[in-house]
């Protein structure tokens, strides 16, 4: 058997032109959660343990599409959701819908550990969150003033946008795009 | 969307992923993230945590499938890796991290960039953005 391994992330589908600033932020703040994440394994620390911890982390701070800094609906609000899983037995949980919770990442775990179910959301995840005592805030507290910016520009380009996508030149300009999700037409996906 | 993948001392993996989902979306959307199989999985064999376009994901299971073929195809964490990214999500983009009980550790993409980290015991470390 080899040696303890961890891997994050924080989104993918980059806007090539992403400022180098924001480029350093991304990679101090991926390099701080793997050293928190090491150092967790380094103490001996469980799998799920360290997952929950290190997504903790990575919610908290407003830079990636999660917790704070969350991407907004249509209504500029915040809507969360997270999953889990523990490998060994295949135990899970879930959340969606979130709109109080700090740290989605860690209602889920309880959804697993304190739970008979495997998911709960949106009205019953919150009723969960307050039984659970877990930390909420107003969902202002979740919204940020770049991504205020960045829904007007997706609502201008009227698309749906993934993490870091910013419109080119012609979609932002050009009113008779159809409805875009993920920057496809939204006829890829109507079959469903 | 956020995520973590972990393999620990003992050979359990882990894995967890977190949302905010997509800019303007509608509300009551739901995505790939909390979906188990889908933007999350963890088992015996290995734990991986999906983000990109939630529809191509979930139409692919996509964090299922690397489980998957690894136990059925015997394929290894890499190849397993290679193998979904590149057969399973259609016109699709989206990225995953995944670890192995063996220790070992991937991350794959089809987008223009993928903020990701990685580190093992025996002392690697990477973190990157672009391909």
């Amino acid at each position: 058997m080899g040696g303890w391994a961890i891997a994050v992330h924080g989104g993918a589908g980059v806007d090539p032109n992403l400022p180098l600033q924001r480029q350093e932020d991304a990679k101090m703040l991926l390099t701080r959660c793997l050293d928190l994440g090491i150092h967790a394994l380094r103490s001996n620390c469980s799998a799920i343990d360290v997952v929950e911890l290190v997504v903790r982390e990575l919610e908290t701070d407003p830079l990636f599409n999660s917790g704070r800094g969350s991407a907004l609906t249509e209504e500029g609000t915040v809507e969360m959701e997270a999953s889990i899983m523990d490998g060994p037995k295949r135990r899970c949980g879930a959340v969606s819908g979130l709109t109080t919770v700090k740290n989605p990442i860690s209602l889920a775990r309880l959804v697993m550990d304190k739970s008979p179910h495997s998911y709960l959301a949106f009205s019953g995840a919150e009723k969960f969150a307050r039984e659970q005592g877990v930390e909420l805030e107003c969902n202002d507290y979740f919204v940020t003033e770049e991504n205020v910016g960045m829904l007007e520009l997706a609502r201008e380009a009227n698309s749906i946008w993934l993490d870091y996508r910013v419109p080119n030149e012609k979609c932002s300009t050009s009113v008779e795009t159809p409805l875009q999700m993920n920057g496809l037409p939204i006829s890829v996906y109507a079959p469903e | 969307t956020v995520g973590c993948v972990v393999v620990d001392s003992q050979g359990r993996c882990a894995a967890a992923t977190s949302t905010g989902g997509l800019m303007n979306k509608k509300i009551g959307r739901i995505g790939d993230s909390p979906l188990i199989g889908s933007g999350t999985y963890a088992c015996g064999v290995c734990g991986v945590s999906c983000t990109g376009e939630g529809e191509a994901i979930i139409r692919g299971t996509l964090a299922r499938e690397v489980a998957a073929v690894m136990e059925y195809k015997g394929l290894g964490l890499q190849e397993a890796v290679n193998y979904v990214i590149e057969e399973r999500l259609d016109e699709g983009k989206a990225g995953l991290i995944a670890v192995s009980s063996n220790g070992e550790v991937v991350c794959g993409f089809n987008t223009t960039g993928m903020f990701r980290g990685c580190a093992t015991e025996d002392g690697f470390m990477e973190v990157g953005i672009w391909k």
